[in-house]
């Protein structure tokens, strides 16, 4: 069940938004099984002291095997595809090789948490999927203005620190609905 | 309004405190 998360303590360093953390794994049957439920609510967090205090907790994304996926995401954001933050946007995609998940993670969702995007509202959230072969990165944004989502793959170059030739990919949420490539986020069949 | 912003350092350095525990 969601919590919100609690106000930051004494002492605490607020951030610029509450955030949530979910964790989803594909079921053997997951064909019938609808995208939500297999979302797992993991916690809510309000300041930085709060995230690491989950973020140290909770297994790396690179030390995972099977099918799983950790969405971080501003609360009030379903990671969705439907959701009304994200139906009018998109996001970038990071084919990652082996070993590298855990590190881009942690580098992703600092620059999200510490606000280092720079524009605006329009950031919605961050996914790491891990998959057989190569793992998935993700960063979510609210619509598919061009200016926007170049500002965002400048910032992820600079944070990332990717090894050269790495490809990044934009896909708007209404491309991956139609087409129903990529991992589902979607309830939508 | 002034947005909070954190670099990676300041994060990193957070992670050590107290608090963060």
């Amino acid at each position: 069940p969601f919590r919100p998360a609690p106000k930051p303590g004494e002492g605490e360093h607020p951030l610029q938004y509450n955030y949530a953390i979910w964790f989803s794994r594909r079921s053997q049957n997951s064909k019938s099984v609808q995208y939500d439920k297999n979302l797992k609510f993991i916690a809510s967090f309000a300041s930085v002291e709060q995230f690491w205090n989950i973020y140290s907790y909770i297994v790396r994304p690179g030390d995972m095997s099977g099918h799983v996926d950790y969405h971080l995401f501003k609360e009030g954001i379903r990671p969705m595809w439907e959701d009304d933050a994200n139906k009018h946007g998109g996001k970038w995609i990071i084919r990652l090789k082996k070993g590298l998940a855990s590190r881009c993670w942690e580098n992703l969702i600092m620059a999200m948490l510490g606000e280092q995007f720079m524009v605006g509202e329009e950031i919605c959230g961050a996914v790491i999927s891990i998959r057989y072969q190569d793992d998935i990165l993700s960063l979510w944004n609210r619509s598919n203005d061009s200016t926007i989502t170049s500002r965002i793959r400048d910032t992820l170059q600079r944070v990332l620190n990717l090894p050269p030739h790495t490809i990044m990919e934009y896909k708007e949420h209404t491309e991956s609905i139609k087409d129903q490539t990529s991992f589902r986020n979607t309830n939508f069949v | 309004g002034t947005r909070i912003v954190y670099d990676r350092s300041r994060l990193m350095q957070l992670r050590n405190s107290p608090l963060a525990r």
